[in-house]
């Protein structure tokens, strides 16, 4: 028997100490470890590897603090675009999907592509098809609309619009 | 971002990895975290990553994928691969960013080179932890 362990992270934008209040990384703090118990659960049952990445990911997803799934950004165009993959070591199976929007857990649309394509990514509306043929969840816009994330849109696009020039690298974080 | 990467009882490893992209990115970039070999990676014989930040670097540097590679082939550490990659390959590429990683023992690493990274982690005796600085 190996050592179990895993480890998460949980995107959320730029990091500044200077606005980042000790209320919020209590919050940053619990939505971490919320991923960390759901994945610990199926490993100390002796789970497997892939299905407690899957459930990591998906507190993750549904934590909008995060920058995935119901907390994603918006694009120039005020639209949310989803990316996810997921990579089995054991088998070197792998899937990922791009550019989608609708299923409340992109990460389980990456894992049925894996699961029940001969595919690694698809994109559009195959991607699609493949979450609802393996009956997930989807949602409507309302769902992943989080307001800091709308207004961190409006910020950046005015910011663009006057021709400003941010070099913080943070920035280009997914 | 957010991703997990997890070493089963079995010695299997697992990597996932899912992002809604940039803050008024242009409609249909993709980044590294759908890119197996770039932000996900997993093989059973190195180790599983999940990667976050500028994701044309990591691409450009199939991050994830080079610091197997510098374990197959190089015989390092997880340590000491992940280290490079995030500190020397991206660090001084303008690729602002880190990763997290287990290898087949169940060692984790977590570096990055920017200010901070929400990040964590937790072992079979449920020694929770988190972070978002350099703790």
């Amino acid at each position: 028997m190996t050592r179990f362990s895993l480890a998460v992270h949980g995107g959320a934008g730029t990091i500044n100490k200077a606005t980042l209040t000790p209320e919020l990384e209590v919050r940053y703090h619990e939505g971490l470890r919320t991923a960390l118990r759901a994945g610990h659960a199926i490993l100390k049952d002796g789970g497997s590897a892939m299905d407690a990445v899957t459930a990591a990911v998906c507190a993750l997803e549904d934590e909008p603090l995060f920058n995935a799934g119901r907390g994603a950004v918006f694009t120039s165009e005020g639209v949310q675009e989803m990316d996810a993959a997921v990579m089995d070591g054991k088998t070197r199976e792998a899937g990922a999907v791009g550019g989608i929007f609708g299923p409340r857990n992109p990460i389980l649309a990456a894992r049925a592509v894996m699961e029940s394509t001969e595919h690694v990514m698809l994109i559009g509306p195959n991607a699609l098809q493949v979450a609802r043929n393996a009956d997930l969840p989807f949602e409507e816009a309302p769902y992943f609309f989080t307001q800091s994330r709308w207004d961190a849109l409006q910020s950046t696009l005015a910011m663009r619009a006057t021709g400003q020039v941010d070099d913080d690298p943070a920035r280009r974080h997914g | 971002t957010v991703g997990a990467v997890a070493c089963d009882a079995q010695g299997n490893l697992a990597a996932a990895t899912s992002t809604g992209g940039m803050t008024a990115k242009a409609p249909g970039r993709i980044g590294d975290t759908p890119i197996i070999g770039a932000g996900t990676y997993a093989d059973n014989k190195t180790c599983a990553v999940s990667g976050t930040g500028h994701g044309e670097v990591f691409i450009r540097f199939t991050a994830a994928a080079e610091i197997a590679a510098r374990m197959r082939h190089a015989g390092e550490s997880l340590e000491t691969a992940a280290t490079h990659v995030v500190m020397e390959d991206l660090g001084k590429n303008d690729g602002s960013g880190g990763l997290i990683a287990v290898d087949a023992q169940g060692h984790i690493v977590m570096p990055f080179n920017c200010e901070g990274m929400y990040r964590g982690m937790v072992n079979e005796n449920a020694d929770f932890e988190t972070f978002i600085y350099s703790e």
